[in-house]
């Protein structure tokens, strides 16, 4: 563990709440993707089967369970408590697109040829586009509410964070996965476009809205 | 080099 991975989780935790947050004081999940929610439920639960298999710390597997948990929440939340909120009009993104590629690729480039490796490495490519269908709907409507920008804000420097891990634990361990830093180093490229904007528009008090 | 490592990463 060192300071850019702990960023990284809790980056990542608060991005969670924040959404589980929004969705349930504004009673809507209004402008959220149930699609990219959906990819990361599917994202959590393929890459968190070792929970049952191997036991790294109690932190971890806390976390495990909380990022489990909240995103099943959340998919619960959206398709059926707020359901008649969900705007699926503008949430088009055929997900078969990012789904099928991940599964193909996590059989091509994988370190061992085990169903659970095979697993992991899926949800290692899976979430590195799992936003798309979000970032999709954002410029869809050309607008997002403010604590959705947060979100994404959120969400998008977790994985940035985990470079700098990355970089860290290389110098320190002489370890490296190249897996994990390409498919971490498009996910972080995705949310480029939305940085900028971020910084430009909301930091300054600006609702997030699209030229 | 062995992935381990990056299984107690989340």
């Amino acid at each position: 563990m060192n300071i850019f991975r702990l960023c990284g989780d809790l980056s990542h935790l608060l991005a969670i709440l924040l959404l589980l947050f929004k969705i349930w004081k504004t009673r809507s999940c209004a402008g959220i993707s149930g699609k990219t929610q959906l990819l990361f439920t599917i994202v959590y639960t393929a890459r968190y089967l070792d929970l049952f298999t191997s036991f790294v710390s109690v932190y971890n597997s806390v976390m495990k369970i909380v990022f489990l948990t909240a995103s099943y929440g959340t998919l619960y939340l959206m398709f059926y408590k707020f359901k008649p909120t969900y705007d699926h009009n503008h949430d088009s993104f055929r997900i078969l697109y990012l789904i099928v590629p991940a599964l193909v690729l996590s059989f091509i480039i994988v370190h061992v040829y085990t169903v659970m490796e095979i697993l992991w490495t899926f949800s290692i490519y899976l979430e590195a586009v799992a936003i798309m269908p979000q970032l999709f709907m954002v410029s869809r409507t050309g607008e997002a509410e403010t604590i959705t920008s947060h979100y994404l804000f959120a969400l998008g420097s977790y994985r940035a964070l985990y470079i700098l891990n990355w970089i860290y634990r290389y110098y320190t361990e002489d370890f490296l996965d190249w897996i994990t830093i390409m498919a971490g180093i498009v996910q972080t490229i995705l949310y480029c476009d939305f940085f900028y904007l971020y910084i430009t528009k909301v930091l300054k008090g600006k609702r997030l809205s699209l030229p | 080099k062995s992935n381990q490592l990056t299984k107690d990463e989340l």
